[in-house]
């Protein structure tokens, strides 16, 4: 195959057949999760480490990043859990119910499903063509904003080049407040719960309520639990809030702190005592 | 219509994110672990298939583990949550060869999962079948469709079947464009906050039929439509969002062209998205996503 179609190489088959057995070993025992997790340490969060400090004082809310939650699984990959968050609702009992004036749902949605449908039936530009302009124009836009930045002037990307791809945002409007993700406000993250389930307790319990002569489902019942495994505001990484700018300590922390680490991967592992 | 003050002294301020569930109707108590908890006697004590599960020992869920868990959550936890963001694979993984999946088997373990949810969660009370106690917003994993991790854009037959399976949760208002992009939202507090579920599937690197999302002909470029047109509406309106799906929008699993478009819609629309949640690999942990970073990268790529 790689003779004859020469596009291909044989590295391209070999990383294809690498991806796959990758997939496929998603149902398997887990393998090289601490590697992945060291990967995660070493390309993000000792990133932020090395610039942490600098940031701040440019951006004191760090509104550059979002963050992504990745959630332990109920299937026993590890131990199952799961995480109850809770967040701001002060000014919600007090705040009176804002009057819109909004178009309904259902036109909204039908007004949307046409402006897309008009984008991707527009014959007028061909699809290739489409593609290069704007990402020229928005390569265009970041060379003169560095080249500017590098001028000690502040940036400002081209207004203009996005509204050939509407796939590309616009640019945020200036004087937008930080979202809630950025400064307590109601609807803001505060604090999170993790629930664990210990099966190895669990199975024991189970196991020796069945040898005590309590029926299978009555030593299920009794067996069968979630406990609490660890808190956001929990030692030794107590986190003040769980916003963002909390989120970035916590990295910066993590990475140069080994013993953080450690009950960071214990956790991430839902106190399995996994090991590669 | 929900928008006056009636549901306010009810919100409790907490919200539960599960994911993963992987039930497999095949496993059974006290077979080999080694044959993925489905047969045979186990070569001693640490093969033993047990009632909950074994961790770490690569077997999907005992139907059991489901039950229970949801009972527990029901029972503990119900009364003080107001939604619930759930995150995909709700059917066991194809690693058996002796028992190979089937489309019919995936149809049917989504709406296994999905009544089990539906009966959990629903207000009985209500004559509205779209009446929760609490909201469940469920995302689509890459283990929930047919053939495994390979979805294409809609309307097709499972996409309408996908609607079928979670119609109580989906507002009949977004059903043509579920239909289409496998996404929708709900306002889990009317007005004010919303959960976007998108098809993360459409973005994966594992799916076959996705190369980037730079070309119109992609459902990664169709669905960033979907998104941009949806969090312009939502900020118009004052509601603020978090974003939910199956797989992390990371480079590890998401074409770069993919992971960095949505970086920036992350970046330039963090008035109102709060963040996001994300399942499929199994670890507790947190990405930083860097929108400054995702400008760059747009510009590196070319």
């Amino acid at each position: 195959a790689t003779s004859e179609f020469s596009e291909f190489s044989e590295q391209d088959f070999l990383a294809d057949a690498i991806a796959a057995r990758q997939i496929r070993a998603q149902g398997a025992k887990p393998v090289n999760k601490v590697n992945y997790m060291n990967n995660v340490r070493d390309s993000y969060y000792s990133e932020i480490s090395k610039k942490i400090k600098k940031l701040s004082k440019s951006d004191p809310f760090f509104e550059r990043f979002s963050m992504v939650h990745v959630s332990t699984s109920i299937i026993p990959t590890f131990n199952p859990g799961f995480r109850v968050w809770e967040y701001n609702i002060t000014d919600l009992q007090t705040q009176e119910a804002a009057v819109h004036q909004n178009q309904p749902w259902d036109l909204f949605f039908q007004n949307l499903d046409d402006e897309i449908d008009q984008i991707l039936n527009d014959s007028e530009v061909d699809e290739d063509e489409d593609d290069s302009r704007s990402l020229f124009e928005a390569l265009d836009s970041l060379l003169k904003k560095n080249k500017k930045n590098k001028k000690g002037k502040k940036g400002k990307k081209s207004k203009d080049w996005w509204k050939t791809d509407k796939t590309f945002p616009k640019i945020k409007p200036d004087g937008l407040p930080p979202g809630p993700a950025y400064e307590n406000q109601l609807f803001s993250p505060l604090r999170f719960v993790q629930y664990y389930a210990d099966l190895k307790q669990i199975n024991k319990d189970y196991l020796k309520l069945l040898k005590d002569g309590k029926s299978k489902e009555e030593a299920a019942s009794i067996a069968f639990k979630y406990q609490v495994e660890y808190t956001s505001d929990a030692e030794p990484y107590p986190m003040e809030n769980v916003l963002v700018k909390d989120y970035i300590k916590l990295a910066s922390d993590l990475s140069e702190n080994d013993k953080l680490w450690e009950v960071f991967l214990e956790r991430a592992f839902c106190s399995s005592g996994y090991k590669d | 219509d929900l928008r006056g003050n009636s549901h306010r002294g009810s919100i409790k301020g907490r919200f539960l994110q599960i994911t993963d569930l992987h039930p497999d109707l095949y496993y059974k108590e006290g077979s080999s672990i080694e044959t993925a908890c489905h047969r045979g006697e186990p070569n001693d004590k640490g093969d033993r298939a047990a009632r909950f599960g074994n961790a770490m020992m690569g077997c999907d869920g005992p139907p059991d583990l489901m039950y229970y868990t949801l009972d527990w959550i029901q029972e503990n936890l119900a009364n003080e949550i107001d939604f619930i963001i759930w995150t995909g694979d709700n059917v066991r993984h194809d690693n058996d060869r002796k028992i190979p999946r089937t489309e019919q088997q995936i149809f049917d373990m989504n709406r296994h999962v999905s009544d089990l949810f539906v009966k959990t969660f629903k207000d009985h009370d209500s004559e509205d079948p779209r009446q929760f106690k609490v909201k469940v917003i469920p995302s689509l994993g890459n283990n929930d469709v047919f053939p495994h991790n390979m979805f294409s854009p809609g309307p097709t037959l499972q996409t309408r079947e996908l609607y079928n399976i979670w119609n109580q949760f989906i507002p009949p208002e977004q059903q043509n464009t579920f239909d289409r992009y496998t996404s929708f939202f709900v306002e889990v507090i009317p007005g004010k906050l919303a959960i976007i579920s998108f098809n993360t599937l459409y973005m994966f690197k594992g799916n076959p039929l996705v190369d980037n999302c730079t070309n119109k002909k992609q459902p990664g470029y169709k669905m960033l439509l979907w998104i941009g047109y949806t969090l312009q509406e939502l900020r118009n309106r004052g509601i603020k969002v978090w974003l939910s799906g199956h797989v992390p929008p990371i480079p590890k699993n998401f074409d770069s062209s993919c992971s960095d478009k949505l970086a920036l819609w992350l970046h330039e629309y963090s008035d109102i998205i709060i963040g996001g949640f994300y399942g499929h690999m199994n670890l507790d942990h947190f990405v930083p996503i860097d929108g400054e970073q995702a400008w760059e990268d747009v510009a590196n790529a070319i």
